[in-house]
């Protein structure tokens, strides 16, 4: 453990609680894409399954309890107590395009070719493209409340923070690398360029996060 | 040690 990964692990917790927090409060899940998060949860169940058989550390083990439990809860809130305020004909990103190539990239590249080994490897590719469909309606309605942009920061600087955290492994671990986490990592970075461009020069001075027309 | 040093990561 490093200080880098736990400011990123504690800033993917702090997305987690500004998401809750913006259904809570405006008791609406408008503006985010049910899509995404039910990928999220895919993402914890196929990869957090190491529960059963890899212990790391309390810390980690909490970690991976509060993830799974707080996704599947937020599919809950999204699906059931604020149904009708989840719009489904603008979260129209078509994930079997996600799937299908996250499925055929963890069988090719994978650390051993067994049932959780290939799991681990899907969810670290599905991960790194699980925000799409979120990004996708924001493109497409072209705004956002506020509090959505925090929650979409939290999560982009959780990503970002991994990299100098990988630096810092290879550094002090005798050259240790990941490469599947670190390819995806940086894919998964990559992807919040954009949003983080009008984050920064509109959300942060006081402006509504609008997209250009 | 398991494969891949991220396996300790979340």
């Amino acid at each position: 453990m490093n200080l880098f990964r736990l400011l990123g692990d504690l800033s993917h917790l702090a997305s987690i609680f500004i998401l809750l927090h913006k259904i809570q409060t405006t008791r609406s899940c408008r503006g985010i894409s049910f899509k995404t998060q039910a990928l999220y949860v895919t993402v914890f169940v196929a990869r957090y399954l190491d529960l059963f058989y890899r212990y790391v550390s309390l810390y980690n083990s909490v970690m991976k309890l509060f993830f799974i439990a707080s996704s599947v809860y937020i599919l809950y809130l999204m699906k059931y107590k604020y149904r009708p305020t989840n719009d489904p004909s603008i979260d129209t990103f078509r994930i079997e395009y996600l799937l299908g190539p996250c499925v055929l990239l963890s069988l090719i590249f994978n650390y051993k070719f067994s049932v959780t080994e290939v799991l681990w490897s899907f969810s670290i590719f599905l991960e790194s493209v699980a925000i799409l469909p979120q990004l996708f309606m924001l493109q497409r309605t072209g705004e956002a409340e506020t509090i959505t942009t925090h929650y979409l920061a939290a999560l982009g600087v959780y990503r970002a923070l991994y990299i100098p955290n990988w630096i810092y492994r290879y550094i002090t671990e005798d050259g240790v690398v990941d490469p599947i986490a670190v390819t995806a990592g940086l894919v998964q970075t990559g992807l919040y360029i954009d949003f983080f461009y009008v984050y920064f020069t509109k959300v942060l001075q006081g402006q509504k996060f609008e997209l250009p027309a | 040690q398991s494969p891949g040093s991220a396996h300790d990561e979340l």
